[in-house]
């Protein structure tokens, strides 16, 4: 898809941008009270 | 070298593990009540050639459903902390192959949450508790007063609990009952497979009491007419015949506590957190 679009592939900085990043992995949600 | 990957808590695959552990510790609970999920604590996953090792921590709640109720815990509600919450920690292992996962071992400790406890609020009492069971007994003699043909008796109680108001005690006690053969000196129970069960809530003082039984459907009968026995059914030693069968003082039925027949070392050691035998 990026070269079709032309585009250049970014690593680093950019990944740290990344929302799924800033879901904690652990613990779980509460599903009734904690 | 291991590798080792974690999901996130809620993710699918981290559910999926979660709801086939929950489904098994239910399972191997004999007595008490079923416990729903409340959460998923963490997760690793151990990728091996013959099977990927799932280490599970999860958190359960207990709900009002007795493990003999045949109702899907999905469909049970879980009790509120102000009825005295009992939690389960529950560390579990489960292996998937060929897609399936599988419970190889689990560890819990049970315990019931006092924070929200407040004056006149219901607390739980042991489940030897002697006025307690005294309530109970009356109860049942109530409910067998209105039942025409059939008298029941108590095979398990699930809760005992009471609430200080200004006319003396208040009970409220949960239990299950069961079809029983009854003489002057004891009732037995019937242990035969169309034996009809039911869990009852009771409560108010010895003189003047309510009590409401929900009888348990009947077993499935197959095409030869012979009633299939129901797995749930707890073997005769367990039969209440006058005396409570826990004879130790519990506030509340606990988890089984520890299974880890062949893995010793993937689970830790904590000590004995249950003193129920199972």
């Amino acid at each position: 898809v990026a070269a079709t679009l032309g585009l250049t592939a970014v690593d680093g900085p950019a990944l740290q941008t990344d929302p799924i990043l800033l879901v904690p992995a652990c613990p779980g949600r509460v599903r009734f009270f904690k | 070298q291991v590798n080792v990957q974690q999901p996130l808590c809620d993710s699918p695959e981290a559910e999926e593990a979660a709801l086939v552990a929950l489904d098994y510790l239910n399972a191997q609970h004999t007595h008490g009540y079923k416990y729903a999920l409340n959460r998923i604590e963490e997760i690793k996953v151990l990728v091996r050639p013959d099977g990927d090792l799932y280490s599970l921590e999860i958190d359960l709640l207990e709900t009002d459903c007795h493990v003999l109720d045949p109702t899907p815990v999905a469909n049970c509600t879980v009790r509120p902390k102000v009825m005295t919450a009992v939690e389960g920690d529950c560390d579990v292992m489960l292996k998937k192959v060929g897609g399936a996962l599988t419970v190889i071992a689990f560890k819990c400790k049970t315990d019931e949450s006092t924070e929200d406890l407040c004056l006149g609020c219901y607390s739980l009492l042991p489940l030897n508790d002697t006025a307690g069971l005294e309530f109970a007994h009356a109860s049942l003699a109530t409910f067998n007063n209105n039942t025409v043909n059939v008298t029941y008796t108590i095979l398990e109680v699930g809760r005992i609990s009471s609430q200080l108001v200004s006319g003396g005690p208040q009970y409220s006690v949960e239990y299950v009952i069961v079809e029983a053969n009854c003489t002057d000196d004891a009732c037995v129970p019937l242990n035969e497979p169309l034996t009809e069960r039911g869990f009852c809530i009771a409560k108010g003082s010895l003189t003047a009491h309510t009590v409401d039984c929900k009888m348990f459907p009947m077993p499935v009968v197959d095409a030869n007419s012979t009633a299939v026995p129901d797995p749930a059914l707890p073997p005769a030693v367990h039969v209440f015949t006058g005396s409570p069968s826990h004879k130790h003082g519990l506030r509340h039925h606990k988890l089984t506590s520890h299974h880890d027949p062949h893995l010793s070392g993937l689970l830790s050691a904590e000590s004995a957190e249950s003193d129920e035998i199972v």
